[in-house]
C-alpha cells in the first residue's frame, strides 16, 4: 500500500544538521494494521508526513500504491491524497471556526463526495461524539477534539490511513473503542492503517510493530500480541 | 494547598446545558503529588483551570492557600498565579515566535525573577531538550513541544503545579524521566503537584488518585501503587 526507499529528511546544515529520517526503507502492506513506535523525536511524525506526501524528502523515494510521490505535481499530489489517504494529526489540525460535524465532513465536502449517512452515524457513535456535533473545537475537551480528528478521517473511509498518536489524549476505554473500530476497518473493509503510538496497549491491536530510533528503523515485529 | 467547595461549572442553558463540574468538593494537600483520572470529557481540565484561577466557576468556591479566588480582582488573581502557581497545559500553549529557551524562561522574565542558571540547566537536562533550545515550536516534534511546556513550569519552581496530561505525547522512558523529576520536586522541595493523566503507569507515581466522572468526584484513593 505504501513504501519508502532510502528515505532521508535533513533539517539545517553542518554542525546543526538534524537527520529526522536517515536512509529509511520500509513497506506497509495492503489490509494490514501496523503500529510505529519509538522515542520522542525519533522521526515517527516525519516518516508519516513524508509517506503521505505532506512533506518532501531530502533524499530517497516514497510510493503510494504504484505512484512515486516525487514524480507528481503539487496538484496531482493533492488530488491523490484527497482520494486515497486519510491523516489523523498529532495536533489534530481542526478548523476553529467550524463545529464538530462540519470538521468531520470537511474532506468529503472538499472532494465533492456523496456522504454515506449511515456510516457517518456509525462513526460518530463509535467515537462517542453524538451529543457534541454542534460544538466548536474550543468548546470541546482535549480528548473530544482528538476524537473529532479521528472521526474526520474514518468518515471518509480512505483506503490508506496514517494515524499519528490517535489515542494520546484518551482514557483507556475511549481509546479501545477507537482501536477496535480501526482493527475492524482493516479486517472488514480491507483498509490499511499505519498508526504511530507511544502506548504498547494500543500497539497490541496491530498486526505488526515497527520501531524507530534516531531516524532509523531498528526493529520490525510481526504479531506483537502473540 | 488548593481546595474546591461545591464547585460547579455549567456551559449553555436549558436542554443543551452541560455540567462540566457538578458540585465538586476536593482538597489537595501541601507537599503531595495527586493524580486526577477519569474518562475524556469528565471535567478534569475544567477542574484544573478553575482551581488555578484560569476560568470562573458558575457556583461554589476555590481556594489557593488561604485565598478564595472569587474575592480577587483580575489583577490580584494574575499576580497570585504568577507568583504561586504553575500550569502545564494539555495543548501546551507555547509562543510560536519564541524558541524553546525563550518559551521556558518567559514566566520568569514576566515576573522579573532572577533566573537560577543551575536549576535551569538541570531542568532542561531532565526533560532531554539541551540540544533543542534554539528551535521554535514548529521545528520540534509533538513530544518535544510537550517537554518545553513541562520545563517552562518546572523551571519557575512554583509551590503549586497543575499538570494537565504532561506525558500524553511521550514514550514511556521520556515520560518516566519527567514523572521521577516531579516526584522528586514534591519530596525534596515540598512542591504540591496535581496531575491529570489517562495513564495508570503515570498515576502510580502519585501519593493519591482522585477519579472524576460526569463532572463529579467518584473515587479518592491513597497510595495507588501500594
Ligand atoms: N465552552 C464550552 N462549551 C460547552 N461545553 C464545554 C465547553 N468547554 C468544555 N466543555 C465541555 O465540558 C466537559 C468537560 O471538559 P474537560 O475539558 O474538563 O474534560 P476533560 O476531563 O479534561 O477531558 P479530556 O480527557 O478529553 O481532556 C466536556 O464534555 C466538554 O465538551
Ligand atoms: N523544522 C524543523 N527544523 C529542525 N528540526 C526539526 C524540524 N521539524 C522536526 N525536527 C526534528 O526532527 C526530529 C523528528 O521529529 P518527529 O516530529 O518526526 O519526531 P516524533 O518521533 O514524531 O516525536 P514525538 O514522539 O515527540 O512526536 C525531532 O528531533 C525534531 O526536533
Ligand atoms: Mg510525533
Ligand atoms: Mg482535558
Amino acid at each position: 500500500a505504501a513504501m519508502a526507499k532510502g528515505a532521508t529528511k535533513v533539517y539545517g546544515q553542518g554542525d546543526t544538521e538534524i537527520r529526522a529520517l536517515d536512509d529509511v526503507s520500509i513497506e506497509f502492506y495492503d489490509g494490514q494494521f501496523t503500529a510505529v513506535m519509538g522515542p520522542s523525536g525519533s522521526g515517527k511524525s516525519t516518516l508519516m508526513h513524508c509517506m503521505a506526501g505532506l512533506d518532501e524528502l531530502t533524499g530517497g523515494e516514497v510510493w503510494i500504491g504504484e505512484t512515486e510521490l516525487g514524480q507528481l505535481s503539487r496538484r496531482e499530489l493533492t488530488l491523490m491524497r484527497r482520494d486515497n489517504v486519510g491523516f489523523i494529526f498529532q495536533a489534530y489540525n481542526l478548523v476553529p471556526t467550524l463545529n464538530a460535524k462540519e470538521n468531520i465532513l470537511l474532506p468529503q465536502m472538499l472532494a465533492g463526495s456523496d456522504v454515506d449517512d449511515a456510516w457517518f452515524d456509525e462513526v460518530i457513535e463509535k467515537v462517542g461524539l453524538a451529543d457534541r456535533m454542534a460544538h466548536k473545537p474550543n468548546e470541546l475537551s482535549g480528548g473530544q477534539q482528538q476524537r473529532v480528528a479521528v472521526a474526520r478521517t474514518l468518515a471518509a473511509r480512505p483506503l490508506l490511513i496514517f494515524a499519528d498518536e490517535p489515542t494520546g489524549n484518551l482514557d483507556s476505554r475511549s481509546g479501545q473503542e477507537i482501536l477496535d473500530f480501526m482493527r475492524r476497518a482493516v479486517r472488514e473493509y480491507g483498509q490499511t492503517i499505519v498508526m504511530v503510538t507511544h502506548d504498547s496497549n494500543a500497539a497490541a491491536y496491530a498486526d505488526r510493530v515497527v520501531f524507530l530510533a534516531d531516524g532509523k528503523v531498528v526493529a520490525d515485529v510481526a504479531d506483537p500480541s502473540a
